[in-house]
């Protein structure tokens, strides 16, 4: 699964997230990359938020949108929404995975649970920032 | 110009030492490609909309990747693809599922996002409307790469299930590395 979230010069939002599934899924099993507020979502009012794992966890909490409920009711910082859900809420069911999240202010976060996520961020005139592990 | 971006190739059982130095230099450049893509068009003045699709479609076109070219394989031996894309200004949204011809997802979700009156078009359906929104389509082959039907493969047999026919238009078969298939396995556990 690949997925990004973008702030462009005019202070708009935007997720998309694309993926192959799972190997050897059966049944027209469908995850949660195309389901909007469990793999993607995005809201100039909060955040937006791309997540890959397994996906049925990320329908069952509506991830994406969860974090972003958390940064616009709550006023949790975006770090910390994202962590209650992945660290605490996501793990405490048993589901593995991770985000990355954006917001209006260009604040960004990445939260995961397994060993390693591919990620990477950048801003305007800052340096790029790749990680793995 | 204010702008972010931040990305992910999705997530897994990564662990330093268990990846070679050659893969992990493969999937640092490719990261990096991918800032560079998305640099270009916000740093251009261009929307949040078009740098995640410049984004994602060079990931999509990256075997090393589990999106478009490099996609895992069904059970069926199929790739079917999911994409869906938002947009934080309008709360708009497109997404697909199960298709399998369309050489950019992404691209097919923002169509159904800003050229249908729909939010989520699925398998045969999504097709037509990729065919007459006049979004690039490919033979489902365009998809295969043979480390990810050797791990099919190998997941069929550990549960029992017959193997399908390898897809037509499939390139030669090729060996793999078994023990590279494993850390493949690892390192995208995750769909």
């Amino acid at each position: 699964t690949v997925g990004v979230v973008a702030l462009d010069s005019d202070g708009n939002i935007a997720a998309g997230t694309s993926t192959g599934g799972t190997t050897a899924k059966r049944w027209g099993r469908v995850g949660d990359s195309p389901i909007l507020g469990a793999g993607t979502y995005a809201s100039n009012a909060s955040c937006g938020v791309s997540a890959t794992g397994t996906g049925e966890y990320f329908i069952r909490l509506t991830v994406a949108s969860r974090i972003c409920a958390l940064v616009e009711f709550q006023g949790l910082n975006l770090q910390d929404a994202s962590d209650q859900v992945i660290q605490d809420e996501l793990t405490a069911m048993g589901g593995d995975g991770g985000i990355v999240a954006l917001t209006p202010s260009g604040e960004i976060a990445w939260s995961y649970n397994t060993p390693g996520m591919y990620r990477a961020r950048q801003t305007a005139g800052g340096d790029p920032v790749v990680g793995i592990y | 110009s204010d702008w972010a971006l931040v990305i992910h190739g999705g997530a897994g059982v990564i662990e330093r030492g268990q990846m070679t130095a050659e893969r992990e230099a493969e999937y640092r450049a490719a990261m990096h490609a991918a800032l560079d893509r998305g640099e270009a068009v916000l740093e251009a003045g261009g929307s949040a909309l078009d740098a995640i699709e410049a984004v994602i479609h060079g990931m999509e076109d990256d075997p090393l990747f589990n999106a478009g070219r490099g996609a895992v394989f069904t059970a069926a031996g199929r790739n079917e693809l999911d994409a869906s894309i938002m947009d934080g200004a309008t709360l708009n949204a497109g997404a697909v599922a199960g298709v399998t011809q369309v050489r950019h997802p992404i691209s097919l979700a923002r169509a159904v996002m800003e050229r249908s009156r729909h939010v989520m078009l699925q398998g045969e359906g999504a097709e037509t409307f990729a065919i007459e929104q006049g979004i690039e389509m490919v033979p489902p082959a365009w998809f295969f790469t043979e480390r990810r039907w050797a791990s099919m493969t190998r997941s069929l047999e550990r549960l029992g299930l017959d193997l399908p026919e390898r897809p037509e238009g499939a390139p030669e078969l090729q060996g793999v590395d078994h023990g590279t298939l494993e850390r493949d396995e690892r390192e995208h556990r995750f769909g």
